[in-house]
């Protein structure tokens, strides 16, 4: 074999929040190679806008919907739980923890957990039916797509009905398991299959961890 | 309509991480 010296700069560089992969990869579902390879991706992620090594929400954003500007309610409930410091960025360690749960083999409870807290807008421990109303009118309103309001009231009072069993006007943690069960396309989005082939984006990376690993 | 209010969160929203991985 020969050289496989890798031109990352993530051999040299460590971002201010970066973290041991042995340890990240024990509390996740990913390789210690995984780690390494989601490293390379946190570095183009967090060096995308400010160079700091850390991902700001504009770069979050830009990631995600190709603009750093747009409003998008989404982004920032995303942004926000993987920020879990709430110190405005997100750490190399907070990205990935959150998006280990995203992993195909993550646990199937903290996926559900997971898009519970993404629903709970006002972080209550309940999905309130106002806040889902306002989530429903903010993201047609973000994709321009119009829907009349006695719809999006008949949709959301529908989705209560169906939702909430206790009747108390609100979605708790059990009722969100039980509804999901019944509609597992609610957390379809939870689950990255790349994840699985992480390492496969960064190929020259790989040869250089299988290097080390040999040594 | 079996539709419901987060199945028209989801698909308005554009949720969808494996867009981070889109650019390598």
């Amino acid at each position: 074999m020969g050289c496989v010296c890798s031109t990352s700069s993530s051999e040299k560089v460590k971002t201010p929040g970066y973290e041991d992969p042995t340890i990240l990869a024990s509390e996740t579902p990913f390789t210690v190679s995984e780690v390494d390879a989601l490293y390379e991706l946190y570095l183009k992620l967090s060096n995308s806008i400010i160079e700091d090594g850390l991902i700001h929400k504009e770069e979050f954003q830009l990631a995600l919907f190709r603009n750093k500007n747009e409003k998008n309610l989404f982004a920032d409930r995303i942004f926000d739980l993987f920020d879990v410091k709430r110190n405005g960025v997100i750490e190399f360690g907070e990205f990935v923890r959150s998006l280990g749960v995203f992993h195909p083999n993550a646990a199937l409870e903290d996926k559900i957990a997971f898009a519970f807290r993404l629903y709970d807008l006002r972080q209550t421990g309940y999905i309130e039916k106002q806040e889902l109303k306002e989530m429903v009118l903010a993201l047609l309103h973000e994709s321009d797509l119009y829907l009349s309001d006695e719809m999006i009231e008949s949709i959301v009072d529908k989705t209560f009905e169906d939702a909430d069993t206790k009747e108390d006007g609100r979605i708790d943690e059990d009722e969100w398991k039980a509804f999901v069960s019944q509609h597992p396309s609610l957390i379809k989005n939870m689950t990255l299959p790349y994840l699985k082939d992480i390492t496969l984006a960064f190929p020259s990376f790989i040869a250089r961890t299988e290097v080390e690993d040999s040594e | 309509s079996n539709l419901n209010a987060f199945d028209i969160i989801s698909f308005s929203s554009g949720f969808d991480l494996s867009s981070l991985f889109d650019e390598k």
